[in-house]
C-alpha cells in the first residue's frame, strides 16, 4: 500500500483498500485541515468514511460532496480523490477556496457504496447497486440513487429487485443512504450538496421525480450554466445542463431531490465524462483531465453558494 | 471475475418518442439481459446498452427491423476490462 499521498498515483484506478489507506495518509499528512469521520457501516459491514475539511469553528455552514454511489462509475471515486488532494493543496493559495474554508466546512464521501465498489474489483466490474439482500428475494442490491424519500417509488425507478434501478423496500432502507441522511440531518447546516455520477457530461439539479420546476429554478439554471462554461474552458468538454427530469428523464428517489426537499437549496448532480467511446470504462489516462475540469465547475458552484448565503 | 467476452455496447440514436418507446419495450422483452448504461431518455440523447454476446443477434435484428440506427460503441467489453486491469497492475508496480 502507498505510504504517502504524494507517491499515490492519481492517474490510475484503485481498490477500496488502497483508497481507504490513502484517506488515512491524507488525514495524517494534512491533519491541520482534514479529518476522517465514520458515518456508518455498509450492508456488508464496511466502514463508510467521510473526509471533513475544516479550519475550526463550530456549527459552520457546510458543503457536502459524494461520489461513487453507483459502484461501476470508477471515474467518480478517482475524481473525488483528486479533488480532496486539490483542496488540501490549494488551501492558503487559492483565495476563493481559502475564504470558503475559513467560514465553511467541506464534507466529502469518496466511496458512497463500498460494498458495490469492492464487488466491481472482485467479481463484476459492471456492478451498479449496493449488495443488500433480503429473505425470499433472489436478486441482490438496491440502486442507492432510487432509495431516497423524495418521490420514492415513482417514475424512473423500479420495484423489481432484479432491476438496475430497484428502489428498495422502503425509503432510506439502505444503510449507505441512511448514513448520509442521518449525518446531514443531524448536521443541519449543509448549504450545498453535490452528488457525482458518470457518464454523459451533464450538470443537473432537482427535480428528477417531477417535471414541476423548483422555486429556485432560474438561479440554479444560471449557476449550472456558469459552471458548465467554466468546465468547458478547461479541456473543451461540452456539458448539457438543466433539471434532471427535463434534461435526462424522470428518476425518483434520488439524492438531490431529497437534499432540496430537506432545505438544501443548492443541490447538483454531475454526470462526468465519457464523450461516447468508453462509457463506464473510461481509461485511467482521462482521470486527471476529468478531475481538473470537474474541480473548476465545483469551485464555481461553491463560490456562488458562498456569495449567496441563505 | 465475471467475464464479458464478446459483450458489446451498442449506441442507439432514437429519432423520435416512438423509437424511445420501442427501446423501453426491448428492455421489457429482454428482462435482465440488457444493461442500459444510458437509458432511453429523449430523442436527442444517445441510448447505450450492453448486450451480452448471446443476445447480440436478436437485439441487432430488433433494432434493424424497427429502423433504429445504432453503432457499436464498444466491440468487446472484456478487451477494455483486460486493459483496465493491466493498467492498474502496471501502476501498482
Amino acid at each position: 500500500l502507498e505510504r504517502s499521498t504524494s507517491s499515490f498515483s492519481y492517474s490510475s484506478y484503485h481498490t477500496l483498500e488502497e483508497i481507504y489507506s490513502w484517506i488515512d495518509n491524507l488525514v495524517t499528512e494534512y491533519s491541520d485541515i482534514v479529518s476522517k469521520i465514520q458515518i456508518g457501516h455498509s450492508f456488508e459491514n464496511r466502514s463508510i468514511l467521510v473526509l471533513k475539511f475544516s479550519t475550526g469553528g463550530s456549527q459552520r455552514p457546510a458543503i457536502w460532496i459524494d461520489s461513487g454511489i453507483h459502484s461501476r462509475e470508477w471515474i467518480t471515486h478517482a475524481t473525488g480523490i483528486w479533488t480532496a488532494k486539490k483542496i488540501v493543496s490549494e488551501y492558503g493559495k487559492d483565495r476563493m477556496l481559502t475564504n470558503i474554508l475559513n467560514t465553511t466546512d467541506i464534507f466529502m464521501e469518496i466511496v458512497s457504496n463500498p460494498d458495490g465498489f469492492a464487488f466491481t474489483h472482485s467479481m463484476n466490474r459492471l456492478w451498479r447497486k449496493n449488495k443488500s439482500n433480503r429473505p425470499g428475494v433472489f436478486c441482490l442490491g438496491v440502486d442507492l440513487n432510487r432509495n431516497w424519500r423524495s418521490g420514492f417509488g415513482g417514475n424512473g425507478s423500479n420495484d423489481n429487485p432484479c432491476s438496475e434501478t430497484y428502489h428498495g423496500p422502503y425509503p432510506h432502507s439502505e444503510p449507505e443512504v441512511a448514513a448520509i441522511v442521518d449525518f446531514i440531518t443531524a448536521h443541519g447546516n449543509v448549504k450545498l450538496l453535490i452528488s457525482i455520477h458518470s457518464y454523459s457530461q451533464m450538470l443537473m439539479y432537482p427535480y428528477g421525480h417531477s417535471l414541476e420546476p423548483i422555486s429556485n429554478q432560474e438561479e440554479l439554471y444560471s449557476v449550472a450554466k456558469d459552471a458548465v462554461q467554466a468546465l468547458y474552458e478547461v479541456h473543451g468538454i461540452k456539458y448539457i445542463y438543466g433539471s434532471i427530469s427535463t434534461t435526462l428523464y424522470l428518476a425518483s428517489g434520488i439524492t438531490v431531490d431529497w437534499a432540496y426537499d430537506s432545505g438544501i437549496k443548492y443541490a447538483f448532480s454531475f454526470e462526468l465524462r465519457d464523450t461516447g467511446r468508453y462509457g463506464f470504462l473510461l481509461p485511467a489516462t482521462q482521470i486527471i483531465p476529468t478531475a481538473q475540469e470537474t474541480w473548476v465547475a465545483i469551485r464555481t458552484i461553491m463560490e456562488h453558494t458562498q456569495n449567496h448565503p441563505y | 471475475q465475471m467475464n464479458f467476452t464478446g459483450d458489446q455496447v451498442l449506441r442507439v440514436l432514437a429519432k423520435n418518442e416512438k423509437q424511445i418507446s420501442l427501446l423501453r419495450d426491448l428492455e421489457g422483452l429482454k428482462p435482465q439481459k440488457l444493461d442500459f448504461w444510458r437509458g432511453p431518455a429523449r430523442p436527442n440523447l444517445p441510448v447505450d446498452m450492453r448486450v451480452p454476446f448471446s443476445e447480440l443477434k436478436d437485439v441487432k435484428a430488433f433494432l434493424e427491423s424497427h429502423g433504429l440506427a445504432y453503432s457499436i460503441m464498444i466491440k468487446d467489453i472484456q478487451v477494455l476490462l483486460d486493459e483496465e486491469r493491466a493498467a492498474m497492475a502496471k501502476s501498482r508496480r
